[in-house]
C-alpha cells in the first residue's frame, strides 16, 4: 500500500 | 506499486549488480567513472535517511538496504580494493562532481516540498541523482570505445528512469493527488542526459560495431 504524501519511491 | 515502477526498480537493481558483478569478477574498474559512484553513494545516503524511522514496506527496505550496500561496496573497491583500484584511471575521470553538489543543494534549499532537514536532503538526492551521470558519460567520451558491461551499466540506468517516468504518468492518471513536480522535472532532465547516449548505444547494437562515442 503506497504511504500517501510520504515518499514511497526509490 | 505498477509494472511500470517495479520493472524500474528491477532494472536498476540490475545496473548496480552489473556493475558490481564486472568489478567483482574479473577485479577490474576500467572505464567505470569513481566520481559518478561516490555521486550515486551520496544521493542513497541523503535519500534513505527515513530507512529506520519511515517504514513503506518490507520491498522498500530491502531495496533501500541493498541500494546503499552496492553503491558504499562498489566506492569502497574502487578506492581500497588493492587490485581494483589499479584499474581506475584517475586522470582520465577528472570531471569537477564537487561543482555539481554544491549547486543541488543550494537548488534543494530554495525549491523543495517542505523545508524540513530530511525533505530538503530527500530533494537534494533527487536533483543530485538527475546528474550524478555526468562523470561517466564524460569518461566515455574520453576513453571512447566502451567496454559492453559499462555501456550496459549506463543503458541500464536510462532505462530505469524512462520507466520511473511511464509509472509517473501511470500514478498520475490513477492516483487523483499524485502531483510531484519536483520529481518529474528532475527525473525528466536525468533521462534526457541520456538520450544520446541511447543514440549512440542503439546505433551502435543496429550496425553491430564496437559502441563509440563522437568525441
Amino acid at each position: 500500500a503506497d504511504v500517501i504524501g510520504e515518499h514511497d519511491e526509490l | 506499486m505498477n509494472i511500470f515502477r517495479l520493472a524500474g526498480d528491477m532494472t536498476h537493481l540490475a545496473s548496480v549488480l552489473v556493475l558490481l558483478l564486472k568489478i567483482h569478477t574479473i577485479k577490474s574498474c576500467a572505464g567505470v567513472s569513481l566520481k559518478t559512484q561516490e555521486l550515486y553513494a551520496l544521493v542513497f545516503a541523503c535519500r534513505y535517511l527515513d530507512i529506520f524511522t519511515n517504514f513503506v514496506s518490507l520491498y522498500n527496505t530491502v531495496m533501500k538496504l541493498i541500494f546503499l550496500g552496492s553503491s558504499f561496496s562498489i566506492v569502497w573497491y574502487m578506492r581500497y580494493h588493492k587490485v581494483v583500484r589499479r584499474s581506475y584511471d584517475k586522470d582520465q575521470d577528472t570531471f569537477r562532481h564537487y561543482f555539481l553538489v554544491l549547486p543541488c543543494l543550494v537548488l534543494a534549499l530554495l525549491i523543495n516540498e517542505k523545508f524540513t532537514f530530511k525533505e530538503v536532503m530527500w530533494t537534494f538526492s533527487l536533483y543530485l541523482e538527475a546528474v550524478a551521470i555526468l562523470p561517466q558519460l564524460v569518461l566515455l567520451q574520453r576513453t571512447r570505445n566502451i567496454d559492453n558491461l559499462t555501456g550496459q551499466y549506463v543503458f541500464l540506468l536510462g532505462a530505469y528512469r524512462g520507466l520511473y517516468i511511464l509509472n509517473w504518468i501511470y500514478r498520475y492518471f490513477t492516483e487523483p493527488h499524485f502531483v510531484h513536480w519536483i520529481t518529474w522535472i528532475s527525473g525528466l532532465v536525468q533521462t534526457l542526459l541520456y538520450a544520446d547516449f541511447f543514440y549512440y548505444y542503439y546505433q551502435s547494437w543496429k550496425n553491430n560495431q564496437k559502441l563509440h562515442l563522437p568525441a
